[in-house]
């Protein structure tokens, strides 16, 4: 574990925080993707197959639960809270979500460490996690004005992968033959996506202006 | 040898 990873893993868990406080605190999930959170507990899900056969710390242990959880607790209340639900933006967020996953998986298939089940569905959780905001980066460009929990929860985000590319950067100078070609090259077009929804961000926190992304 | 480490990243 080094600072960065740790740095990553906690804006992490903030951006989930920030999103649970805006369902709860506002019973809205107005200007969040349902698309994108599914997609999320799909990479978790996947992500996460040695939750029961590999031991690495009771951190890691906890904090995979509480990302699965978090996402399906989210996918919840989008889906079947009785006053959250009505808020959903169901005609905005129509992003085919299918095709990232297909896409994912076929990638997968075609790029992984090693041909084994676990293997496959790790990459493919590298991949889908890469592409999961799109609907909502797309929703958030329909829906114009974006309110300040959904944006810091994009900004989060988005900035925890960064933190991670600067762990896999340290950890090819400090352990000896670390290569993750995968995480690395995933990790860097992931990041980039959220490369103008930044800037926009950085102009709105600078102007002190609500947050517009150009339609 | 590139043996694939197991994933101990979140």
């Amino acid at each position: 574990m080094n600072i960065f990873r740790f740095s990553g893993d906690m804006t992490h868990l903030i951006s989930i925080l920030v999103l649970l406080l805006k369902i709860y605190a506002t019973k809205s999930c107005s200007g969040i993707s349902l698309k994108t959170q599914e997609l999320y507990a799909l990479v978790f899900l996947t992500r996460y197959l040695n939750l029961f056969t590999e031991f690495f710390s009771v951190y890691n242990t906890v904090m995979k639960l509480v990302f699965i959880g978090s996402s399906l607790v989210i996918v919840w209340y989008m889906r079947m809270h009785r006053v959250v639900k009505l808020s959903y933006d169901k005609e905005l967020d129509t992003f085919r979500h299918y095709f990232l996953v297909v896409a994912s998986f076929v990638l997968a298939l075609l790029v992984h460490e090693k041909f084994t089940f676990q293997e496959i569905f790790w990459a493919f959780s590298i991949y889908l996690e890469a592409i999961a905001i799109l609907p909502q980066l797309v929703l958030l460009q329909r829906s114009g004005n974006v309110d300040n929990l959904t944006g810091q929860y994009v900004f989060f985000l988005g900035s925890y992968r960064a933190f991670y590319i600067l762990n896999w950067i340290y950890r090819y100078f400090t352990e000896n033959h670390f290569a993750r070609l995968i995480s690395c090259i995933s990790g860097l077009v992931q990041t980039a996506l959220y490369a103008d929804f930044f800037y926009y961000y950085f102009i709105s926190w600078k102007n002190n202006k609500k947050l517009q992304l150009p339609a | 040898t590139q043996q694939p480490q197991s994933h101990d990243e979140l």
